[in-house]
Order: structure tokens, then sequence, then C-alpha cells
């Protein structure tokens, strides 16, 4: 009932750049606010596995720490916010 | 709270600050006063000052750009990232930068801030009704101009308040033709264009000739938007256009078919299906002031915090009453300290004070006539008013050596001591009976303490309780163009300086004439100051230009040495 009978969709071309996978735009969050960054060990330089950069950022914003790419964790990263890393490099 | 790296800070307290260009969603008044408001939050709790500058260097400097504007760090077209700025330093470093994808507003939708009418520039009211029916945004209906108009009260039929909304067709901004409006069609590069274009820009501004031929004439000003604009989409900042054509229906209002998001969409042309040109709808935006006042905290030091009620948490959330979270203030004193040196003056007394002008207290300066027929009845006057809402005064000037505003038949008045503080309301009728509500300007003769008040095209004289007018301004030699005096200037040696427009005259109390040799342009004698200036006065040897909310002051070599904000630096507002 609730939908449109006819509805059309339609990929207007501003819509094309908005559709990423969430994982790539997961990616893309933690890379740019800081959280992926390297960490130095015994002189071996390595990334902050991703589960480890979504516990930082949903410790940051106060979201439960599972690590996980879970639908509250995503829906915080699309959210508009300021664009100051939150850790700083 | 969180600090930069090496508490990264500013080693002084009077911190500067320069807007280098303005959105076209906003009026650069609303946005000079959201910017204002945003520093207050921070200088409220310590002891920062924050000075406008006009030219040069600033410690923080305040941009609009979109996508690549000039950093390491571009925007993203609309949504996702608001704004960034850099913590305190050199160079970039304190600046701060406005993503102008956005649609800038307070929070709650467009503020669509007027023009001519006879509203005196306040915001458009939305919903409005005209003739029964009712409007949501700006309409051109009822004129045949084409001019876009709104009420500025929810009835236009019974209240008659009306003013212009932003268009082309009335003004533009920044370039170089002074705020000329679009001239439709002009021609660039051979073309012909009968709309704005971004033709020949990278940056995404819409821009318009304002005579009929750029490429010989070169006379261009940007576009304000309109309230309608669409913003993103394909056709960024043109107005949406109804009805359009979208799958061979027509859309008489902005729709989200066609979009799995639900977001509101239009056409910019009458036929998507032909033009695909289209872009979101108008939506309650961003707050600029709350997005500046989170940016202005990184600016001074502070680093995303997270608690979800702070200012400095970096997700964009709109508060209706913002008042700075504990986190924020421990964080900010922790860089700076607290707040040294008065404590805001305690609210006033708000039972009205019941004895008329002139106010006995004052007796043991200097003597004062007082007449005791004067009824003293308490005053009619509204104590709910409060002057530091107010956006604009009637006028401001000095009488007996205090600061006096007058608003819609009631006054205030800010001591010259050294406490300043601030009194009132007291009544104008009650103090001064012959006057109308409004008065447009006022000033003491020191020398006969008689004190002249305009208003329209007369003046009234009074010394002490009696009183000579109103006389048309005619009388003093003003021409009949004149149509009010909007400052008077006292000058000593029965000399005054009377503004109108962009012009000023000198009047001769003695001979009770305009002298010879005017009108001066006030420009060309007051260089710096805005030609639309509403109240002019003299204090402490400087002189005050004065403009809604903003007053620019000229010291003794009468050049502009600060500029400030009527309600905080004058009338003392907390």
């Amino acid at each position: 009932w609730s939908r449109p009978v006819k509805s059309v969709l339609v990929t207007s071309p501003g819509n094309i750049v908005k559709n990423v996978a969430d994982v790539e735009l997961a990616q893309s969050y933690l890379k740019r606010f800081g959280y992926m960054e390297t960490e130095q060990r015994s002189g071996f330089q390595s990334m902050v596995s991703t589960a480890k950069a979504l516990k930082r950022m949903q410790r940051q914003m106060g979201l439960e720490e599972t690590g996980e790419l879970d639908k509250p964790t995503l829906n915080a990263m699309k959210r508009p916010r300021c664009g100051v890393p939150d850790v700083a490099n | 709270y969180k600090t930069f790296d090496g508490d990264l800070k500013w080693d002084h307290t009077d911190v500067t600050y320069r807007i280098l260009n303005y959105s076209p969603d906003m009026d650069s008044k609303l946005i000079d006063d959201a910017f204002a408001r945003a520093f207050k939050v921070w200088s409220d709790v310590t002891p920062l000052t924050f000075t406008r500058l006009f030219q040069g260097n600033a410690d923080i400097m305040i941009s609009f750009g979109k996508a690549d504007h000039g950093d390491p760090y571009p925007f993203d077209g609309k949504d996702g990232l608001l704004a960034h700025a850099y913590p305190p330093g050199e160079g970039i470093q304190g600046d701060a930068h406005f993503d102008d994808d956005e649609h800038w507003t307070l929070g709650k939708g467009a503020v669509v801030k007027t023009y001519f009418g006879n509203a005196e520039g306040a915001v458009c009211q939305f919903p409005f009704t005209f003739e029964g029916k009712s409007y949501t945004s700006c309409t051109t209906e009822g004129r045949t101009d084409n001019l876009p108009w709104c009420a500025t009260t929810a009835d236009y039929d019974k209240d008659k308040k009306y003013g212009f909304c932003p268009s082309e067709l009335l003004f533009t901004f920044d370039g170089n033709a002074d705020g000329a409006p679009c001239v439709f069609p002009f021609t660039f590069l051979g073309d012909k264009y009968d709309s704005c274009t971004t033709e020949g820009r990278n940056d995404g501004y819409r821009w318009c000739a304002t005579t009929n031929n750029f490429d010989t004439d070169k006379k261009y000003g940007f576009c304000p938007n309109r309230d309608t604009a669409v913003t993103g989409g394909n056709s960024e900042g043109d107005p949406c256009h109804f009805p359009f054509v979208f799958q061979g229906k027509e859309y008489h209002s902005c729709t989200s078919e066609g979009r799995t998001d639900g977001k509101l969409w239009c056409a910019t042309t009458d036929n998507y299906d032909k033009d695909q040109k289209w872009g979101f709808c108008p939506d309650q935006g961003y707050s600029l002031f709350l997005v500046a006042a989170h940016e202005f905290g990184h600016a001074l030091g502070l680093d995303h915090s997270n608690i979800r009620e702070a200012l400095m948490f970096p997700m964009y959330s709109y508060v209706e009453d913002f008042s700075l979270h504990e986190d924020d203030i421990e964080g900010i004193q922790f860089l700076y300290g607290r707040k040294t040196g008065p404590d805001p003056t305690p609210p006033q007394p708000n039972t009205p004070t019941t004895t008329p002008y002139p106010d006995e207290s004052d007796a043991t300066e200097e003597p004062e006539p007082t007449d005791p027929s004067v009824v003293t009845t308490p005053s009619t006057v509204d104590p709910t008013k409060d002057p530091c809402k107010m956006l604009k005064f009637d006028t401001i000037t000095v009488i007996q050596g205090h600061l006096h505003f007058f608003k819609d038949g009631q006054f205030w008045k800010v001591s010259n001591k050294t406490d300043g503080g601030r009194t009132g309301p007291f009544s104008i009728s009650q103090s001064w009976p012959a006057l109308p509500a409004v008065i447009d300007s006022a000033f003491e003769d020191v020398q006969t303490t008689k004190i002249y008040f305009f208003s329209g095209r007369r003046f009234w004289v009074y010394t002490g309780s009696s009183v000579l007018g109103p006389h048309s301004i005619e009388k003093l030699g003003l021409p009949p163009s004149v149509q009010k005096v909007e400052g008077a200037l006292y000058r000593g040696k029965s000399k005054v300086l009377l503004f109108s427009g962009e012009n000023f005259w000198r009047f001769n109390l003695k001979t009770q004439m305009i002298d010879k040799g005017y009108p001066k342009y006030t420009e060309a004698s007051f260089g710096g100051v805005p030609n639309d200036a509403h109240d002019v006065f003299q204090q402490k040897g400087n002189i005050y230009f004065c403009r809604d909310l903003f007053y620019w002051r000229l010291n003794s070599g009468r050049q502009v040495d600060h500029t400030g904000n009527v309600k905080y630096d004058l009338l003392k507002c907390p």
C-alpha cells in the first residue's frame, strides 16, 4: 500500500557520486578523520585494523564499541559534521 | 574536552577576525551578526575579546568556499562536511572555512531579510496570507515587475507590512557594480544570457552583468540566492521552476519522486524530462551560528570532544536555546583562564522607574529644572521590552553626557560613569510629551542645554520641560528633498552636522540656518563609514556611525579605528 504504484527510480547526475557502498564510505570516513592512522611497533609500521579503527570511532561518538560496521555506526558516518579530523595526526 | 598537541593557543587575548566573503544564502548583516554571536560564546567565559577588521591580516580569517577552495582539504558538496578550521598560529592557522554548498540558515529554514517596502528590513514571515491565499515562500503575485516580495507578518491583508526578497533583479553583491541589479539579457563572450550564470567561473558562484554588455563594460555582481534556490544537483543556486514536468507529470512543489533517500528536489526549468536541470529544495539548513561557534572553538585551540552535548562534539545537531556546555567551558578556560574584570551587570530591576526625565538622581551633578507639575504617575512603558533583543534603534544620541537609545516611544540610558549601567525603559511621552513615538535623531546644544529632536520632516526644541515646535525642517534651511534627518552630530562652537542619505549639512545654532557650501558627501568627509548609517553621535571625542547593530568609530583624526557591536559595546548587553 504505502509504495507509490508507479514510482520510477531516476538516477540524477548528482546522485551517482553519493551512492558509494557502505564499506567504501566507512573506509574513507575512518581514514579522513584519523582513525586509521599508522601505528609504530618495534620499527614495524602497520595500519590499524579496521575493527580497531571502528572501535576508536565508536568510542569518540559515544556508540557501543562493537568494532563492526553496524547500523548506528553507519548512520553516524552519514551525519553532517565538522571537517577537522577526530584523531590528530 | 581535548586540546591540540602542544596546547596550541593564541599568545594574546585581543583576537582579531576578518570576514573575507559572504554566502549568497543569507543577508550579509545576518551573517555578520551570526559570526559576532559565535565569538561572544567564547568571550563570555574567558578574558578573550574579538575585534573585527575590514582589511589586512587578522588572526582568524573567515571565508566561504566550495569543494576545492584552495587548501588541502576540499569540501564535499551538500551535507557531509560542513566547515573546518585550523588551530591557532600564523598564516592559515586559526582560519575558518565554511562549505558554501550547504544551505546556510539559522537552523530553522531560510532566513529572508527584506529590502525596501515598509518593514524596515524585517525578515519574511512564512507562511503569510495575501488576498486569502497562504504563501510559504516569496512571491511575485500582485506585482507586474516580477520582483519577489513577502509579508513580514502572518497576515498581509490585515497588517500591510511587506518587503522585497533578495533577488538579482533588486541587487547584486561584491563584484564591481556597487550592488547594482542585473540587466537581462546581457552579452558575455558574445553569448546572450537572460539569467544569472556560472559561466566563466570555476567556483560555482552565480553572477550577472549589470549592463547589457559585459564584454564592453566589464561591470558585474554576484547574484543573491532566492529563498527557493536549490542546493546541490546540477543547477546550484537557481530557483525551482514551478510547475515542472517530470516523467510526463506536472509538479507544483518539491517532490521526492524518483529518489530512494526521500530528499525533496525540484527542476529549475519547466521540463526536467527535456532539460535534466535539477537541485535539492531548501530545507532547514544548517545554523551558521552553531557551526561557526564550533569552528571558532578550533580556531582558539580546542579539539573535538566526545561529549555528545558539547559544542565541540564533531557531529552537527540543531539546538534551539543554545548555551555552552560545561565541558567546553572547562576546555577553553584551561587554555585562557576565566573571564577577568567585572561580571556582567546584574539584571536590572525590571520594575519601571517612575520619575520622568530629567532624572533626579543626576541632580547631584548639575542642577536641572524639574517641573513639579510634571505628573509622576507610574509610566506606561512596557518593562518586558528588552533592548538587547532589538535589531535597530530609531536613534542613539548623547544627552547630558549619557548615551540614549530611542525605540518606539521608549528610551534607555547608559550612564557615562565607569560602571556604565543601563537604566530604563523610560517613556518618551512622559519625559517629552510633545514628541511622537519614533525619533529619527536628536542632539543637545551643550551650551544652552536645548535638546533638538527630529522625526520625519519635523523638529522640536526642548528647553527643560518647555517646548517649541513642531516646525518643518525646511525652517532650518534643509531642502524639501530631505525626508528625514537620520543623524545629528553636535560639533561644539554652535555647529551641528545633520545627516540624511549620503549627504550632510552644517547647521549654525546661532543663525539657526544651514551654512553655505552644504550639502557635502558623507563619504568624502568621513571615509570608511557606511553611507546608510542611521545614527551618528559623538562621545568622548570619538564619532560613531551606526548601522543596525554595528558601529564604525572615528577617532579625532577622522580615521575608523574600531568597529563594534552596538548591543555589547554600547548598550552593555550581557
